[in-house]
């Protein structure tokens, strides 16, 4: 339930006055997710693969992962998805470490990082802090996960 | 900058002493309509001026970065309960980077527009374009983070903002010889990607993790087509069957969570 508390602490109006929020009087509370908007969401791209294939090709570091507990996005859905970029394999299939923990898997492509993180929901940080942590990590030193 | 000095927060209601600097406020992205995106920055707790500038997003489309990344994922506080009071991260990660969110797009938690047609005639490319006119004029204002490495984080209907976004900042950037924006990469979470293949690989996941009967798993397969603008009927009874009367009252974003009342 914690996104309540998101609605307490930012409608008060203290709150939105030390974050110089709101100045201009919405005339709606802060909400956490806009209802109006998602059902008035006009283009939406069937797919970004193609997007994907000339950021690839831009040089881009590019790390893609995947709680494991989540069931709107799953893993498979995202494997799936990356699958049909056909990259060629870097770094074959290995579990990564958090602690003395299986962290998740990982596979390291031609231009792109793919990573499980096991046990995570939809919002990885929030149900597995230490290994979102440890990923974010990584992905900035560009260094592959660990594997011990 | 002097804007930059008025966007300081000196400390939020509730919030335990930090050593970090924080700021927040507006940048108007269009004139003519008046919208304008709310940002949070929680510089890094050491270092700040050595340290990387990531951008975070989260998804929706028209969920807020500041309810969800912010605030109970990679920022530095959490909210109590009651909402009266923060809490420290364990794992923030400003200790590794300057963190900056974004309220995308305009008419998402703080940010607005003075059109109010604009929140129904919102899409992919708008808010892909008003992000990039946003990190331009943010860094007008904060020059400091000029040339700086430059990284965008998201998750969920980010999967699409974030490449949408990045594919807009290398177009920028061709135009330059040494292009303020230093954009190094993307990380992305449970990122919507593809609609066929996301479709099929969320069914096959609905079934390998027991969520749904082998009987309902035929009939999603029987009579959905995932690439077909609009679902069928029948597929569409097959999805709310499994979702009203197979999944049970569970929390769809994380399975073994217990449900929210």
């Amino acid at each position: 339930c914690t996104e309540n508390y998101a609605e307490k602490y930012y409608n008060r109006p203290d709150v939105q006055k030390a974050l110089h929020a709101n100045i201009t009087g919405i005339p709606y509370k802060w909400t956490a997710c806009s209802d109006i908007l998602i059902k008035n969401w006009n283009d939406s791209e069937d797919s970004v693969l193609p997007t994907y294939k000339e950021l690839i090709k831009a040089g881009l570091r590019i790390w893609v992962f995947s709680g494991d507990t989540d069931s709107v996005v799953p893993v498979t859905a995202t494997r799936f998805s990356l699958s049909h970029l056909n990259l060629p394999i870097k770094t074959p299939w290995y579990p990564w470490y958090s602690g003395n923990q299986v962290g998740g898997w990982t596979e390291v492509y031609q231009g792109l990082t793919f990573a499980t993180v096991r046990g995570a929901g939809h919002e990885v940080p929030l149900f597995q802090p230490k290994r979102a942590y440890i990923l974010f990590k990584s992905f900035l030193a560009g260094r592959e996960l660990p594997k011990s | 900058t002097k804007q930059q000095e008025l966007d300081r927060i000196s400390a939020l209601p509730g919030q335990p002493p930090v050593k970090f600097q924080q700021f927040s406020g507006y940048v108007t992205v269009n004139d003519n309509h008046g919208r304008a995106l709310f940002y949070w920055l929680t510089e890094a707790t050491t270092t700040p001026e050595k340290k990387p500038l990531v951008l975070w997003l989260n998804g929706g489309p028209g969920c807020s970065s500041v309810a969800y990344g912010a605030s109970e994922e990679i920022g530095p506080f959490r909210i109590n309960r009651t909402g009266s009071s923060l809490y420290l991260n364990k794992y923030p990660w400003n200790t590794e980077a300057n963190l900056l969110f974004l309220e995308s797009p305009a008419g998402v938690g703080f940010s607005y527009t003075n059109t109010s047609s604009n929140l129904k005639d919102s899409g992919d490319k708008r808010t892909a374009q008003d992000a990039l006119i946003f990190l331009i004029r943010w860094m007008s204002r904060f020059p400091q983070y000029k040339y700086r490495e430059f990284y965008i984080a998201g998750e969920s209907y980010a999967g699409h903002y974030v490449p949408q976004l990045a594919k807009k900042i290398i177009d920028y950037n061709k135009s330059y010889s040494r292009p303020i924006i230093n954009f190094k990469g993307f990380i992305v979470g449970n990122a919507v990607t593809d609609n066929y293949y996301d479709s099929i690989g969320t069914v096959t996941f609905w079934w390998t993790h027991s969520m749904i009967s082998d009987q309902t798993y035929k009939s999603i397969l029987k009579y959905c087509n995932f690439t077909a603008e609009n679902s069928s009927k029948e597929c569409d009874e097959a999805v709310n069957y499994a979702m009203n009367h197979e999944f049970g009252d569970i929390d769809q974003y994380s399975i073994y969570t217990p449900f929210c009342m």
